[in-house]
């Protein structure tokens, strides 16, 4: 049988466990399987490294649970702004994208800078139209809201101006 | 944040790291995931890495590029590596957060040092397994 494996993360944070229901739970552990599946199907095959973690990022940037993608926090201003990157260990080549809104899998557009540019980040239209020339799928602002990253930010914002000390450290996360 | 790591069956290796960054961030802020050796590095000599925690410090301390640069000049495993960065450099100097990282044999470690992580693994014998705490 051949060797490969593969892991995921959706990110860290203070799990608070008054908000963690059973139900969540559940969810968060079957957004990591579903990302799990999806580069075991492809290193299974005999697929490359690539390839795998590439799929698996999408399905996590596809499950609103994770801040990316879909599931993207808001900046102060009430926009999204996403960042990417990919590195190949065979080759030592890279890409990366930064603040970035448009592409449905913000990995797919650091691929695409690793795969047809000679760069390895782009930020800005550039990087946007390095995507559409890769023919990837954009969304609209809709697709990318949720109404818990929106509240999120409005408590964040209103602590901010009470002059409150944010003091946990999970929120500076990404 | 999300992320992943993979040694494919060829022994190559591969990292992708993707973010929507920090809650209510400053317009353009950046941080340690698509910034090559800080959040996502992968080289088949010494490991792929993702991070996932307060960028500014994972990119102070080239977080990713660390830990492969133990590996290569130090001998380190990826095991003591990995937790040498996270629990002391990164640890020790406000960088709370965690990584997933993978070595050219298929060792998986990942080690954080804040509350909870969100992760999870899977190998040739299709032993799913996934940990948020």
């Amino acid at each position: 049988m051949t060797r490969f494996s593969l892991a995921v993360h959706g990110g860290a944070g203070t799990i608070n466990k008054a908000t963690l229901t059973p139900e969540l739970e559940v969810r968060y552990h079957e957004g990591l399987r579903t990302a799990l599946r999806a580069g075991h199907a492809i290193l299974k095959d005999g697929g490359s490294a690539m390839d795998a973690v590439t799929a698996a990022v999408c399905a996590l940037e596809d499950e609103p649970l994770f801040n990316a993608g879909r599931g993207a926090v808001f900046t102060s201003e009430g926009v999204q702004e996403m960042d990417a990157a990919v590195m190949d260990g065979k080759t030592r080549e890279a890409g990366a994208v930064g603040g970035i809104f448009g592409p449905r899998n913000p990995i797919l557009a650091a691929r695409a800078v690793m795969e047809s540019t000679e760069h390895v980040m782009l930020i800005g239209p550039n990087a946007l139209q390095v995507a559409r020339n890769a023919d990837l799928p954009f969304e609209e602002a809709p697709y990318f809201f949720t109404q818990s990253r929106w509240d999120a930010l409005q408590s964040t914002l209103a602590m901010r101006a009470t002059g409150q000390v944010d003091d946990d450290p999970a929120r500076r996360h990404g | 944040t999300v992320g992943a790591v993979a040694c494919d069956a060829q022994g190559n290796l591969a990292a992708a790291t993707s973010t929507g960054g920090m809650t209510a961030k400053a317009p353009g802020r950046i941080g340690d995931t698509p910034i090559i050796g800080a959040g996502t590095y992968a080289d088949n000599k010494t490991c792929a890495v993702s991070g996932t925690g307060h960028g500014e410090v994972f990119i102070r301390f080239t977080a990713a590029a660390e830990i492969a640069a133990r590996m290569r000049h130090a001998g380190e495993s990826l095991e003591t590596a990995a937790t040498h960065v996270v629990m002391e450099d990164l640890g020790k100097n406000d960088g709370s957060g965690g990584l997933i990282a993978v070595d050219a044999q298929g060792h998986i470690v990942m080690p954080f040092n804040c509350e909870g992580m969100y992760r999870g693994m899977v190998n040739e014998n299709a032993d799913f397994e996934t940990f948020i705490y």
